[in-house]
């Protein structure tokens, strides 16, 4: 068993984010 | 928004400040699955790929549910490469800050994986040296303590682990569920060739979404596919079919090319015919070798788990048209 702990940063702001919109309304 | 789908390539960091260290990224893609507006649930399709230390070049894949706006919340990791190779396992995620203006949010993750978790829950004599091996100290200690007689504590630790085994057994029974001896494992090795054509009349993956026309990412980000790509036995696109490959695969690198890839691999070649086995994990196409957890099958492939290396035969950097190796291990 491997235990992990760490953040994840999900931007959709500003000029470079990281994650976008890709299909959808 | 029901039906969305996001591409992300998100940074995973030790600590929740923007300028903690970062420690790999999660690519892939979020899938808004919920009608019911008063909750945000996606599905999410995500490699988590690490790049520090240890776990550097290592990924866990999940495929799960999430309903993002309750508090705890709960995934499935489904598969891996690397360190995590055939791992299964969890995450418990929680929103650590969320920006309602803008959407911005930094989500904890706290994971637990078992790898090679079959041969622990496999085999039912393995189940009782497991449990055994948890409950013997105590009852050593407690004959030790109440005779100080090791001979006697002996001859009851006997009595008592046939008792154990025995309520192991029964208590394992429910009217609505059934627990069953498991089976020997398999381990099958297959060996084809994976033809995806983008150019010409008929090609095999269509672009079926991308992000706005103003996104000019050099690496295509956010464009997906759909795929049904022939598999054959040699390379050449003559030789014998022997399946498809059928599912998605989108562009879900900001600074390097690598595929989330979403497949089904349905075999029709021999005893194979009718099964298949699942893929899901990043794909570092320009990498000459990578690696691909298999997280599931059917048929012959049930309960399938393992990895799939794939390396790149032919490629026209024009079409983007490819043939690619696939060599997949999989214990079934």
């Amino acid at each position: 068993v491997t235990r992990l702990h760490f953040f994840l940063h999900d931007i959709l702001s500003g000029k470079n984010p990281s994650a976008v919109k890709v299909a959808g309304s | 928004p029901f039906g969305s789908v996001y591409a992300i390539d998100d940074l995973l960091k030790a600590g929740p400040e923007p300028d903690s260290k970062t420690i790999g990224n999660a690519q892939g893609l979020y899938l808004s699955s919920s009608q019911d507006y008063s909750k945000f649930t996606i599905v999410m399709c995500v490699d988590f790929g690490f790049t520090e230390g240890k776990l550097k070049g290592s990924s866990f894949s999940v495929f799960s549910r999430n309903p993002v706006t309750e508090a705890d919340r709960e995934v499935a990791v489904v598969g891996g490469r690397g360190k995590f190779r055939m791992a299964r396992g969890f995450a418990k995620v929680k929103t650590s800050h969320f920006n309602a203006t803008n959407g911005d949010a930094v989500l904890e993750y706290k994971n637990s994986k078992r790898v090679n978790l079959q041969f622990i829950t496999m085999g039912s004599y393995v189940v009782n040296l497991f449990l055994n091996l948890t409950v013997l100290p105590v009852f050593l200690v407690q004959g030790q303590r109440r005779k100080k007689m090791v001979k006697a504590t002996l001859v009851l630790l006997v009595i008592s682990l046939v008792g154990v085994m025995q309520w192991a057994k029964s208590t394992n029974a429910e009217s609505w569920a059934s627990r069953l001896e498991a089976e020997k494992e398999n381990v099958t090795n297959l060996q084809f060739y994976f033809h995806d054509i983008l150019s010409g009349k008929n090609p095999t993956a269509i672009k079926v979404a991308q992000p706005s026309a103003d996104n000019k990412s050099p690496t295509l980000f956010g464009s997906i596919m759909m795929a049904d790509d022939p598999l054959t036995e040699g390379p050449d696109p003559s030789s014998k079919p022997v399946g498809r490959a059928q599912g998605i695969y989108g562009s879900a690198g900001q600074n390097e090319l690598a595929l989330i890839m979403a497949m089904n691999f349905a075999f029709t070649d021999g005893i194979y015919n009718g099964s298949c086995i699942s893929l899901l994990g990043k794909n570092p196409a320009m990498n000459p070798v990578r690696e691909m957890p298999i997280v599931g099958g059917t048929g012959l492939f049930r309960f399938a788990r393992g990895y799939a290396v794939a390396q790149t035969y032919w490629l026209d950097v024009t079409t983007g048209d490819a043939i690619v190796g696939y060599n997949v291990t999989v214990v079934h």
